[in-house]
């Protein structure tokens, strides 16, 4: 089977990608869950920062002033004053850097700020220069340094306990550790992994992890550990961590087993499938089977809570005129929900009881991003919005066949989702059932040992994960 | 102060030091409230 491979970084550039193609990234405001995602303010073009000056022969480091040309997620280009329409020293880098400063900090560092030495003597006085340049404009809050650091803290540790779907039985869960957290994605090894190898990444507010002893509060199924006492060092992490899912009434009119609708298969995260309620659970939690394709023990329903935005209403696709993908083996095409629900006997779910909240997610059709890649879950790729229904987003990984689109949601209460290898497709345990994250263009996680944010294009981390550009462009520009 | 986008925005004195000296100018950035 066609897996999607870790590729080399050398020669990939955002920045030239993005410049080269006239493409626009999503900004960062649209990623709740990533690093400033909710305090990046109006960062935008014309901002003025202080930066090290690299146009320069003095042998101490010296910092110069430049303003954002452009933004593209956290990644900026940037042109130092006195260059007015001349971009042959612009640069990239990244703005969350630790060596971008708001106006001020070089003064109050005691760094002198010297001019480039392309530009040195095109002014006499810089001082006028540039009190006429900066008197009005833009630049970072003092405190910007801090709020990135901040806004990379995660509340999980490695060490701790959670409960986690069972990759290779997705009707239930298990007992997982956190091995590391690397910008917000937790490494989860299976408690019983002697060698610590069977593992699952998901990012924290994943809808796939719970505290220890949700599966028994709810009615889930779950996989009793052969280890009866914890190891040492290892601790169930507070319930408060995890994401809450939203209240609902089951008194009154509720889902009810059999009941028909349509749903992201959680195997195939292209496709939208005909799909049946097989069981309610407690906390407004559904399992729920992809008709025709249902084991016989039911081993790979999955558990969506009835807020998911993976699941909707019977007609749903036909309204947004996607495609719904029939029952395997149905061959009565072109598929009729109408006829369908008649020779099952069944009926629809209610349309009410759907989650139909559309978040003003800022996402539009053809913006760059960084996704991860569920094929491979340790990656996260170049990938491209190419279509928006309300709330969902289509991915498409850059330099990849179709068929490795994904639908995902826009904000943070994606669904849960994992790998399909190309030509196997369902057939194959999964190598990583996770949720699909996005991330703005030149995010730098880093795990909680702080490893400073650095400019531009990067290579991985920890060496763990990295950034998978697309296959045509992997040859040095 | 000055309500620019969604966010506020605040004029400060900023210092600056050149070569020549030091000297301060009036920029926005943004402040903690919308």
């Amino acid at each position: 089977a066609k897996t999607k491979a870790a590729v080399s970084m050398e020669g990939f550039s955002w920045g030239n990608y993005i410049n080269s193609n006239s493409f626009i990234a999503a900004p960062v405001t649209c990623f709740k869950h990533a690093p400033m995602g909710t305090c990046w303010g109006d960062i935008s073009e014309n901002v003025r920062v202080e930066v090290p000056n690299t146009d320069c022969s003095l042998p101490t480091k010296v910092f110069w002033i430049a303003g954002i040309v452009k933004l593209a997620g956290y990644n900026a280009l940037l042109r130092y004053e006195g260059f007015e329409n001349d971009s042959g020293l612009d640069f990239w880098c990244n703005i969350c850097g630790s060596d971008i400063h708001p106006v001020g900090w070089c003064a109050a560092s005691g760094k002198p700020l010297v001019p480039p030495r392309t530009i040195q003597h095109k002014y006499t006085n810089w001082k006028a220069f540039l009190v006429k340049r900066l008197t009005g404009a833009k630049t970072l809050p003092p405190d910007f340094s801090q709020k990135v650091s901040e806004s990379m803290q995660y509340p999980f540790r490695p060490c701790m306990r959670v409960e986690v779907v069972d990759k290779r039985h997705l009707c239930r869960t298990r007992v997982a550790v956190v091995e590391s957290v690397i910008g917000g994605r937790l490494r989860l090894v299976y408690e019983e992994s002697e060698d610590r190898t069977d593992d699952f990444w998901c990012h924290m507010h994943s809808p796939l992890i719970h505290h220890v002893g949700w599966s028994r509060s709810i009615g889930h199924r779950f996989k009793r550990s052969d280890i009866t006492k914890k190891q040492d060092g290892h601790f169930d992490t507070p319930p408060h961590l995890f994401a809450k899912v939203k209240e609902v009434d089951q008194s009154g009119e509720w889902f009810k087993e059999g009941m028909k609708l349509e749903a992201i298969d959680p195997l195939n995260l292209s496709t939208i499938c005909v799909a049946t309620i097989r069981k309610v659970l407690a906390d407004g939690f559904l399992m729920i089977g992809i008709d025709g394709s249902e084991a016989a023990d039911g081993s790979d329903w999955f558990c969506y809570h009835a807020t998911s935005p993976s699941i909707f209403p019977v007609g749903f696709c036909e309204i947004n005129m996607i495609e719904l993908t029939p029952p395997r083996g149905y061959t009565k095409l072109p598929f009729k929900w109408f006829d369908y629900l008649r020779e099952t006997g069944s009926i629809a779910a209610p349309v009410k009881l759907f989650n139909k909240d559309v978040p003003n997610h800022g996402f539009r059709v053809g913006m760059k991003l960084e996704a991860v890649d569920l094929m491979e879950p340790r990656l996260i790729c170049v990938a491209t919005v190419t279509r928006i229904i309300h709330r969902l987003l289509r991915i498409h990984f850059d330099g990849w066949e179709e068929e490795y689109d994904q639908w995902v949601d826009s904000s943070r209460e994606s669904q849960s989702g994992s790998s399909k290898q190309k030509k196997k497709a369902k057939s194959q345990q999964y190598k990583g059932h996770k949720k699909k994250r996005k991330m703005p263009v030149g995010k730098k996680p880093v795990s909680l040992s702080s490893l400073p944010m650095t400019g531009g294009v990067r290579r991985g981390f920890s060496g763990d994960e990295e950034l998978t550009p697309p296959p045509a462009q992997t040859a040095p520009e | 102060s000055s309500e620019i986008g969604s966010r506020k925005w605040e004029q400060k004195q900023v210092h600056i030091q050149t070569l020549e000296g030091e000297f301060s100018v009036a920029m926005w950035s943004p402040s903690d409230q919308k």
